[in-house]
Formats: C-alpha cells, sequence, structure tokens
C-alpha cells in the first residue's frame, strides 16, 4: 500500500458517499445516470469474485464490500425507492451500454492476464470501469445544469483514477518487474475520459460559477 | 494464495 493508492481509494470512498448524500439528503437522483450505476455494479461484482476466495487483509475485503454494497444499493434506490425514483432522467437517461458491455467482455477474451474465469472477467471489470462513466458524461449534457453534489460526486469518481495513476507510476519505479499494463492502459483512457469535465469543472470553480457543460 | 499479484489492488 501506498500514499497514491490509499488516496486513490479514500477519494473513490467519497465519491461514493457524496453520491449517496445526495440521494439520501435530496430524496433525489435527478442528474444521475441510472446506467453508470449499473455499470459500475457490475465492474465491482465481476472484479471481487475473488472476495470470498482470497483474503488479502482487513481493508481490501471491507473496501470491496463497501463498492459491492453501495453500488447496487444505489441501483436499487433509482429503479424501486418509490420517491427517489420519481426524479429519474429516464428520457435523458438513454445510453445503450450493451454495446460497451459486449465490446469489454470480446476485448477480455482476447486480451486478459491469464485465460481463467477469474481473470477474464478481472480483464474485462478493468474494460468496463474505463468507459462506465460515458453514460454519466452523455446525461450531464443533456441535463445542462449541474447541482453540486452530482459535479462533486463526478469530479472524485475521476480523481481516484487519476491517484491509481500515480500508485502504478510509484510501484513500477520502486518494485522489480512491477507490470501491469491491462489497469494503466485501461486507467489512463478512463482518466482521459473525464479531461472535458475536468476542464468546466475547473472554470466554474474558478468563476466560483454553476457548472456548465456545453451541450 | 491463489490469486496473482495484481488482485491486491481495488
Amino acid at each position: 500500500m501506498n500514499i497514491f493508492r490509499l488516496a486513490g481509494d479514500m477519494t473513490h470512498l467519497i465519491s461514493v458517499l457524496v453520491l449517496l448524500l445526495k440521494i439520501y439528503a435530496t430524496k433525489s437522483c435527478s442528474g444521475i445516470s441510472l446506467k453508470t450505476q449499473e455499470l459500475y455494479a457490475m465492474v465491482f461484482l465481476a472484479r471481487y469474485l475473488d472476495l470470498f476466495s482470497d483474503f488479502i487483509s482487513l481493508y481490501n475485503t471491507v473496501m470491496k464490500l463497501v463498492f459491492i454494497g453501495s453500488s447496487l444499493a444505489i441501483v436499487w434506490c433509482m429503479r424501486y425507492h418509490r420517491v427517489v425514483r420519481r426524479s429519474y432522467d429516464r428520457e435523458l437517461d438513454t445510453f445503450r451500454y450493451w454495446i460497451l458491455v459486449g465490446a469489454c467482455f470480446t476485448l477480455a477474451l482476447v486480451l486478459h492476464e491469464k485465460f481463467s474465469f477469474q481473470e477474464v472477467f478481472w480483464a474485462f471489470s478493468i474494460y468496463l470501469e474505463a468507459v462506465a462513466i460515458l453514460p454519466q458524461l452523455v446525461l450531464l449534457q443533456r441535463s445542462g445544469n449541474v447541482d453540486n453534489l452530482t459535479g462533486q460526486y463526478v469530479f472524485f469518481l475521476g480523481a481516484y483514477r487519476a491517484f491509481y495513476i500515480l500508485n502504478w507510476i510509484y510501484r513500477y519505479l520502486t518494485e522489480p518487474r512491477f507490470t501491469r499494463w491491462i489497469s494503466c492502459v485501461s486507467g489512463l483512457v478512463q482518466t482521459a475520459l473525464y479531461a472535458d469535465f475536468f476542464y468546466y469543472y475547473f472554470i466554474s470553480w474558478k468563476n466560483n460559477a454553476k457548472l456548465q457543460l456545453p451541450a | 494464495s491463489s490469486i496473482s499479484d495484481h488482485h491486491d489492488e481495488l
């Protein structure tokens, strides 16, 4: 564990807490893409198949349970909670993400560390996470003004993988034969997808204005 | 354990 990875995990945890706060405090999920939440639930379920088979540390197990539990709880809330579900932007959240799921799974069948059930699903989860934010970014552009908590949620979600890139650089420099091409390349693609969001987020922060993404 | 080393990250 290094400071970059810990910062990444904490930033990821903060993004989850901000989203839970937004939904719980405002009893609304307006501006949140259910499709991105469902993709993230798939990411965590596919990545943490080793949850019960391999114990790495209490921290690792607890964080996996938190990410799986929170993503499923948010999907449930947005689909079935009688108050929250009314504020879901169903007509704006129309990204056909099964194409993404199919492409990522196909890529995982071709590109993986080892051809085993667990490794193929692990690679699938890495590729899927790289593109999971797309429905959310499309929804933000369509829904125009973005409320503060939603903007902060997306910001922290994007920032966490940037910390992981620093973690991989650090580990590459300090650990012999450390190579994680699948994670690194996917992490770079994932963070790059946030580039324009980070730009407009910075502009809104500098001008102390509402976050506006160009349509 | 059976896992390859990269599963130590979340």
